[in-house]
């Protein structure tokens, strides 16, 4: 069993590798690994070992056949689709980042209550109003939401969202959900990070 | 020590009795608390003990006083400056969100190496061209920095601030940046968290 912090730094091994693709490289070991991401390269060992990739000694690790190992450990190569709920301010700077397609991920649909955003297409989205998520949740089926709507309407848009057969939510609403425990939820509370910031510069 | 999970709560615990606070509740206990954040109330009084805070048997705890301890803990009692790099999409989201001044952040300056976006106000803060940042970090004296330029320039801007006294770094850009172990840097990758979402879902 993998822990958050593991799943964590298999992500980013899987970003470097793939920056290392694309400039060309084909093999690199623990050591360059672990100075990608700010660890030390027997974490690297372990993290590889855990999912039954061990380096060649003297060689290290294929670059390729090793981010399509991490990538389907961590389900990247399933065709992940999300969905978008609010679409203000952080969503419509989400709906234009890159970073989620690169990953398998893909926005099928976004929704938004104020009538002066609807029929908006926003990256490659369509802005579609809420009396249409019950209809277009049953057609595209995606398993996961991205929610970005006011900390006031988070609870009452997840339970909706939920008992339409979303099993997983990424939550920037500063406010706890209290779903079924089938449901898979991350937060992010960007200002608890800010914090987080501060404690450590507090605290050297 | 406050492991950095810990410190995480803290920050729960503090958004949550802050919402307790704002609707006139007085007291609270640790189950309720508990129920707030989606831990168990041994972490909670464990996280409250660490930190010297004791409820009263059967009473629980003062909502401000209680708030207050943590706010100090945190460090939310300081005014802490930070500066943002790179107005693009999510820097514009950013600025117009009130959590980080709720929380004693203030934005004192942003800046950007388009020319379109020097000298226009986002939210209550003014885009400053990069010629000045010198200027205006030696006279502001902010301790923190958001950092939200691309990928490729994320490395050059870093080494920039921290050579211009800049403590700590919250860095969206999806690279890893090596800076002065002296510098505390905090990164948000939003398409990882969103691989770590798929992750739990697949493995239930
Ligand atoms: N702006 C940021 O950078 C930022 C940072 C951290 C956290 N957040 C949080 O993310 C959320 C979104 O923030 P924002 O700045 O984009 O806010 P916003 O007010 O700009 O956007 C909210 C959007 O949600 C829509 N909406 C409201 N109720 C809805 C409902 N019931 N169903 C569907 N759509 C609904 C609104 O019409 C609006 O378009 C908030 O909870 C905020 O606290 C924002
Ligand atoms: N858009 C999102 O929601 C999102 C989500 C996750 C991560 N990110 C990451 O956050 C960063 C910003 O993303 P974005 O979507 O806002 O991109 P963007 O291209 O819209 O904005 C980048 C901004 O940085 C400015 N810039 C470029 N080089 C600079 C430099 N050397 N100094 C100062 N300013 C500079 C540009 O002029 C532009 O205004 C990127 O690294 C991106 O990968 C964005």
């Amino acid at each position: 069993d993998l822990s958050t912090p593991a799943v964590g730094r298999l992500s980013l091994y899987y970003r470097e590798l793939h920056r290392l693709l694309d400039s060309g490289q084909t093999s690199t070991n623990s050591r360059d690994l672990a100075a990608m991401v700010n660890v030390s390269a027997a974490v690297v060992r372990r993290d590889l070992s855990s999912i039954g990739s061990v380096g060649r000694r003297g060689v290290g690790y294929d670059v390729e056949s090793l981010a399509n190992h991490i990538g389907a450990v961590l389900g990247s190569g399933v065709h992940w689709k999300a969905v978008m709920i609010g679409v203000g301010y952080l969503g419509n700077a989400l709906l234009r980042y890159r970073g989620f397609e690169r990953l398998g991920f893909s926005l099928a649909a976004a929704f938004d209550t104020d009538p002066a955003k609807i029929h908006q297409v926003v990256g490659s989205t369509k802005i579609l109003p809420m009396d249409q998520l019950e209809t277009v949740l049953r057609e595209v089926k995606p398993e996961l939401a991205i929610l970005t709507v006011p900390s006031e309407q988070a609870k009452e848009v997840a339970d909706k969202i939920v008992g339409l057969g979303i099993q997983g939510i990424l939550n920037f609403a500063p406010t706890t959900l209290r779903v079924s425990s089938a449901v898979a939820v991350i937060n992010v509370d960007l200002a608890s990070e800010l914090q987080q910031l501060a404690f450590r510069i507090q605290n050297g």
